[in-house]
């Protein structure tokens, strides 16, 4: 038996928005620690790595290991059906072929069932190495969206480039160019402002901004984002979910031949 | 190599 009962159903909402643009399908994997899921985009380009810790939900229980490949188009349909303040219950059998999905209003005067089917996906899994970065930025998550957005109407490519005083974001087109710089934030009143760098040594790398405007998908889950670079290994673009999970993406930064 | 190349020998299958 499995069941997960997230009383912030909304914090669900915005995972599913967070990724169904990159992904059509996916394995949910569920065991006593809680639901993760690990995917590589469509396009086999990115990789997208979920956690929502068993301790974030007001009830979970997992007896077996289970692990419930979802149609994502369909999955957020349903959750479509939730309002942002439900009380969000996933439920299953052990060795399902559906699952359930309860929607309480806070009075508890409405509550909707919805059941999915599942279905079998063969999906390898992916080992993510340890990594050593050189640059760690944390910055607010609107920003973030904000720059890749602006920064994408000039070419396909942005070049993120860190050192100890901020990050700077820049971009080359037909057009002309664009850069917007970061300083790192000596006193903010509010965390959730700050610009802040770890640095080991400087780096530059060049992106997709295709995939960093799919990734910004999930800045409504978290006020900050954590980019974590280094030279020749993919960037980790990272959101919290609440205080328990998070949801990061990979991209290998372009080479020029 | 492509972007797609890096990933792949970054991660590795499990």
């Amino acid at each position: 038996m499995f069941e997960a009962r997230l009383t912030q159903g909304s914090l669900l909402k915005k995972v599913m928005e967070a990724i169904r643009e990159l992904l059509n399908e996916a394995s949910f994997d569920c065991s006593e620690n809680g639901i993760q899921l690990q995917a590589m985009d469509n396009s086999h380009v990115s990789l997208v790595s979920l956690n929502m810790g068993s301790e974030g939900f007001d009830k979970f229980r997992c007896d077996r290991n289970l692990t419930m490949g979802m149609n994502l188009a369909s999955l957020s349909k349903i959750l479509k059906c939730a309002s942002n303040s439900d009380a969000i219950t996933l439920k299953a059998q052990d060795d399902p072929d559906t699952v359930t999905f309860t929607f309480e209003s806070e009075n508890n005067e409405r509550v909707s069932d919805y059941s999915m089917k599942l279905i079998n996906l063969d999906q390898e899994h992916l080992g993510i190495p340890d990594t050593e970065y050189s640059c760690v930025v944390k910055m607010p998550s609107a920003d973030f969206a904000r720059i890749c957005k602006d920064l994408s109407q000039f070419g396909d490519c942005i070049t993120i480039s860190c050192t100890k005083e901020g990050i700077k974001f820049s971009v080359a087109g037909d057009i002309g160019t664009g850069n917007v710089k970061l300083a790192q934030t000596a006193n903010v009143d509010k965390e959730s402002e700050a610009v802040t760098v770890e640095m080991q040594e400087p780096v530059s790398l060049t992106f997709a901004c295709r995939y960093l405007n799919h990734f910004t998908k999930a800045t409504p889950l978290s006020e900050q984002v954590q980019l974590s670079l280094s030279a020749d290994v993919p960037l980790v673009v990272e959101y919290k979910i609440g205080e328990f999970g998070h949801i990061r993406y990979y991209l290998a930064p372009k080479i020029d031949e | 190599g492509s972007v797609q190349q890096r990933m792949d020998s970054f991660f590795t299958v499990v």
